[in-house]
């Protein structure tokens, strides 16, 4: 199983559409996927209609003590072969709770290694804030995604985030490899493609070669609860994120696994 | 002195946009304005280019057992009468550091009452995460305002963060008075209208009767570093946070301070 983090401190950058739509196109690939949110605030939980309020079975028992089997913490969606652990609002409380405790960091990555056989990928959606469940989703993963948005205001809080990556990355002693996506790219701003111009400047070997461009239907594929890919095949969102998983070159041969 | 706090959990709806452009529109009404950025990833600190990563003056300040005077902390923007205490990026380690720590929700307030005759106004941009800044910006202010997106994802995250407030306002054993702002309204999305009529219904005396509109020069505003009202007096933006600051009512009537 592949494990894939998206992060980025910034809110609302396009982190839970970015695993939503990703999932969605592995899923139409014959993949096994599992989506898990990680984000206190339930964007995946409430994108797939699965209420987090009263949710027991939720990323938050693997930080309380839950000693049975992960398994039973996965809910299914109604899209066949996409699955997710939801939420839970206590997730806000994790930082206030756990302190300054050690080894707390490697909790999520060890749940998922018990999936393993079970799923082909598992992506992580993560909250817009250091902490606990941002490091536990870097420490599971084996390669993140960071959405950004192409403005002037963005590129402090990039720099700010790959310097967390760093840091993380050396608090874990594990090297994080890392992509820079371009998301809700507008070609008729002005400022788009100077500031894409910046980026790539100044990670040249991070920065993605493409990008997602503005697209009205992630909204409506968000109102109906379904991946942007299942609402449309065609649509420039749905080929953005199709270049994208390509380009990750993440993805297995479908070969060594049976078809089941 | 008036404090306002703008908050939402949910990343990305505008948080800190609001806060600037209010504070822009104030200033201009010849108001004396501070900013506070109480958001770890520093948006409002960048915005006016006050690089916020050595910044020994900085919110983090106060609760680092900061004994000096607060108006130390406070830093000069380029618009006359606007000033700023900055973010830094300790203030991700807060609710590690402070963990279960009882009466660190007060210490924010009790900061910026130093300040109360120095300024005509306080408003505190948040981070998108219910934390010990969250809950100080709300103890702290006398109205708190929620931008929000008009679709439908965001409607299960509103619920969430309404019961936030309540949660949050019988701790601390005080009213708070909110009131919900659509921002990045595009009348053209079908859905738009739906959700605020799904708001309204909800929330009748707590949503705004106007909406922010999407205007292209926020962007614009936020690569020079000024509030949007600075860049142009009649952008749709600009009319649109005159109407918000107004309907606030919380503008108090310039007579009762000898212009200074
Ligand atoms: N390429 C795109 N084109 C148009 N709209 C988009 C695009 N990507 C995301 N959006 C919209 O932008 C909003 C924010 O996206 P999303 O919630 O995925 O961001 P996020 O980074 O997960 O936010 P948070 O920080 O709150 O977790 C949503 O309304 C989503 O539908
Ligand atoms: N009414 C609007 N029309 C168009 N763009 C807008 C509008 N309001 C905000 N924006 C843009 O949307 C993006 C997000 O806004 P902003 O950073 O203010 O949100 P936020 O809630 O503070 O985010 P965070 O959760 O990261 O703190 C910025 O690029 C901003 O310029
Ligand atoms: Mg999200
Ligand atoms: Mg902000």
């Amino acid at each position: 199983m592949k494990v894939l983090a998206v992060v980025n401190q910034k809110g609302g950058v396009g982190k839970t559409t970015t695993a939503v739509s990703m999932a969605g196109i592995l899923v139409q690939r014959k993949h096994r996927v599992l989506l898990v949110d990680a984000d206190p605030h339930g964007s995946l939980t409430s994108y797939f209609h699965l209420d987090h309020r009263g949710f027991e079975r939720s990323v938050y028992s693997l930080f309380d003590g839950y000693k049975s089997r992960v398994d039973f913490l996965v809910s299914k969606t109604q899209i066949a072969g996409l699955h997710v652990i939801a939420s839970s609002p206590a997730l806000a409380t994790l930082d206030k709770k756990l302190g300054g405790q050690d080894g707390k960091g490697l909790i999520l990555g060890q749940a998922l290694q018990q999936l393993s056989d079970w799923y082909d990928y598992a992506i992580i959606d993560c909250p817009p804030v250091l902490g606990v469940l941002m490091v536990n989703a870097m420490a599971a993963s084996d390669k993140l995604v960071i959405p950004v948005q192409a403005e002037f205001l963005a590129l402090k809080g990039l720099d700010l985030m790959v310097q967390t990556v760093a840091m993380v990355s050396r608090a874990l002693a594990k090297d994080l490899d890392y992509m820079i996506v371009p998301t809700m790219y507008d070609r008729r701003t002005r400022s788009s493609g100077q500031c894409l111009e910046l980026i790539r400047g100044k990670y040249p070997r991070k920065l993605w070669d493409g990008v997602i461009p503005v697209d009205a239907q992630f909204k409506e594929a968000s109102s109906v609860g379904v991946p942007i890919s299942t609402l449309s095949r065609t649509a420039r969102g749905t080929m953005a994120y199709e270049l994208l998983v390509d380009s990750l070159r993440f993805e297995q041969v479908l070969s060594h696994r049976q078809e089941t």
